[in-house]
């Protein structure tokens, strides 16, 4: 991309695997044999967003992904997660032949957040049953 | 770079990107998004220390699992050492809890120290509209007591809290007692006083909310200032400065979009 030259504060930069490539492990993949599924984090920093005088707590938030090559070859050009998926609703349909999908949610996990409201009253909600933190890899 | 190794895979994200992955946060986190606090004053920040206590402590639990009930003991020694005996069950009003308030105390009155006893100190709350679908399971007003000069350490202090439910012009407003504990001079630290069922009112009609008035007095009935015993206001330290705490439990499982 063309860098343009204006005098705006430079703006940390969010590095994100490329949503379109086979996986970020692919130059061990090719090297090393198959690279198995595994769980990722990818956290993101309120503070780059610039929440921190409002959002008292967490500091950030983890979303997590898996990536890797699962066990059981059902398309080898899908990415974990939506292979699990495909092979959570397959083993449902054949439970005898296709074994349950490695990378599927196991648990959903409740999550917090303190923040101010517009009154300067601090609030701290919690939400059950919210994100994904934990699965089969 | 990832485990050492320099990835070809990696790009910036663009401006588009970034205001959707902001978008998505805040909208998991259940965040209305940046406030604007009007008027824009630095608050006190007991609420806010306390607040991250609970938060803290409420997060340890979602780490260890469902179903891992608190006890007091963790959530209050979380929640600042409190002097009162009476604090409401705070264990389980916590983990139960799906939003806790806390409120800046707006208004602070004191009676006249010239005028004739019993003397009192009013504090009226902003409370922020309900939260939708939710009820008030517990509500605490919280004051901090300091060592006061002067006094022996022994003596005991009878602290009551009253709900203020009715004013009348030149006579003492209709008062309903809310909470009252008794306390040694010489100690310090915070008391919780529970007024619940004040709170509830106050949340469903809010022009009912005239605010509380505490009273002091000693073991033979004599009316002290809150001043004079240690019990900080409005212009004590921000880190000391009363505030109200209320917890709330949704009336039915709240259902959101799954994502």
């Amino acid at each position: 991309a063309v860098r343009h030259n204006n005098p705006r504060k430079k703006k940390p930069k969010h590095d994100l695997p490329h949503p379109n490539r086979p996986g970020i492990f692919d130059q061990n993949h090719a090297s090393s044999g198959r690279q198995g599924c595994k769980k990722h984090e990818l956290y993101v920093s309120f503070s780059d967003l610039g929440w921190r005088d409002w959002v008292l707590a967490p500091t950030g938030y983890s979303a997590y992904y898996c990536d890797g090559e699962c066990d059981y070859p059902l398309s080898s050009c899908m990415n974990a997660t939506n292979h699990a998926t495909i092979q959570a609703l397959v083993h449902l349909l054949k439970p005898n032949e296709v074994p349950k999908a490695c990378c599927a949610p196991t648990k959903l996990s409740p999550i917090s957040v303190l923040f101010y409201d517009d009154n300067n009253n601090v609030i701290l909600k919690k939400h059950r049953n919210m994100v994904v933190k934990h699965c089969g890899c | 770079q990832v485990e050492g190794v320099a990835h070809s895979s990696f790009r910036r994200l663009s401006g588009r990107e970034k205001k959707e992955m902001q978008k998505e946060i805040l909208s998991l986190l259940g965040l209305p998004g940046r406030p604007r606090p009007h008027p824009p004053l630095r608050p006190p920040s007991s609420a806010p220390l306390f607040m991250l206590d609970l938060y803290h402590a409420v997060s340890s639990e979602d780490d260890d699992g469902p179903g891992l009930g608190f006890s007091p003991e963790v959530v209050s020694h979380a929640a600042l050492p409190t002097l009162s005996t009476h604090t409401p069950p705070l264990g389980t009003v916590v983990s139960e809890a799906d939003t806790v308030m806390s409120f800046v105390n707006l208004v602070e009155q004191e009676k006249d120290l010239l005028q004739p006893r019993p003397y009192w100190k009013d504090f009226r709350f902003d409370l922020t509209p309900l939260p939708q679908g939710e009820t008030v399971t517990a509500a605490e007003f919280r004051i901090y007591k300091t060592l006061p000069v002067g006094w022996r350490a022994n003596r005991t202090l009878h602290i009551s809290v009253y709900e203020i439910q009715r004013e009348k012009r030149y006579r003492d407003p209709d008062l309903a007692l809310l909470d009252m504990q008794s306390v040694p001079t010489g100690q310090e630290g915070w008391l919780a006083f529970d007024v619940t069922s004040a709170s509830n009112r106050w949340l469903l009609n809010p022009r009912s909310n005239l605010g509380i008035r505490l009273y002091v007095e000693t073991e033979e009935d004599r009316s002290l200032s809150a001043g004079w015993v240690g019990l900080v206001g409005r212009r004590g330290p921000r880190s000391k400065q009363p505030f109200m705490v209320t917890f709330f439990r949704a009336s039915q499982a709240p259902c959101r979009p799954p994502r």
